[in-house]
């Protein structure tokens, strides 16, 4: 199975 | 004083469309360059990103710099009263609190306007960084539409696997399994229907389809999609609204347990 990650994960906040 | 007018309320309408299934509220940021909007929806699994240029607009002015806050849902409310040929003008005072959406007929005979309440949001804005794609496939954005809609009876999810012969969306489920490549068009005579795939390395992902369907609501927007992908980023899923902007969608990836 395949989890969901966040796309706040991805990209830093400003 | 911020003022922008558009010849055609459809295609405001149409970008609502595309962005309200994912997001109730939304901060339009107004500056000399243009409006610009980044969300994410409320799971925060995805990112919207709208951009639409002043020189793209019949009349733009932003003397200063202006964030406002909207519930898309009023939006969507007050764009139902437009007809599509309808101009439509977005004006607020500086420091406002309210916008004020004005429609007029093309024969100028009907002038309606909507005084909306802005909300003060506190959205946290996220830089994206540039990547340097393994895959870049355009295609048309019917075309992807149909196959996210036709995969999403299989399975909760999609994996979209792109080499150089062409991109491959797989669902799998209680029903059993479902295929679709798409190749790469030899020639085509309309652009808007053609198939390519710039590739600098295979890759393979797995992507939810609810959001995927979510996209392609801004299918009337554009007649090509395009899709860019690296392994273990976020997929961009990118729409051109012509002469004005575009909108992108940002999909976290799904990953092995």
């Amino acid at each position: 199975s395949s989890k969901q990650t966040s796309i706040s994960s991805f990209f830093k906040k400003e | 004083m911020f003022e922008a007018r558009l010849g055609q309320a459809t295609i405001l309408k149409k970008i609502l469309d595309a962005i309200k299934d994912l997001l109730n509220e939304a901060t339009f940021d107004c500056s000399d360059s243009g409006i610009q909007l980044q969300a994410m929806d409320n799971s925060h699994v995805s990112l919207v990103s709208l951009t639409l240029r002043s020189d793209g607009f019949d009349k733009f002015r932003c003397d200063r710099n202006l964030s406002m806050g909207m519930n898309l849902g009023s939006m969507a409310k007050i764009l139902k009263c437009a007809n599509n040929e309808d101009n439509v003008t977005m004006k607020a005072q500086d420091n406002a609190d309210t916008v004020t959406i004005m429609f007029e007929s093309a024969n100028q005979e009907k002038v309606s306007d909507y005084e909306m309440k802005l909300m003060n949001l506190d959205q946290e804005h996220l830089g994206i960084p540039e990547t340097d794609f393994s895959c870049v496939v355009r295609m048309p954005a019917m075309e992807f539409a149909r196959i996210c809609r036709d995969l999403a009876q299989f399975s909760e999810s999609v994996v979209i696997c792109c080499t150089k012969e062409g991109v491959k969306f797989s669902a799998s489920g209680d029903v059993g399994t479902a295929n679709i490549k798409l190749a790469q068009t030899g020639s085509v005579d309309k652009e808007e229907e053609a198939v390519i795939i710039e590739m600098q390395e295979p890759v393979t992902l797995t992507f939810a389809c609810r959001y995927l369907n979510a996209f392609t609501k801004a299918t009337p927007l554009s007649t090509q999609v395009q899709l860019s992908m690296c392994a273990d980023v976020p997929l961009v899923v990118e729409y051109a609204i012509k002469d004005l902007g575009h909108i992108r969608y940002y999909l976290a990836p799904k990953i092995e347990d």
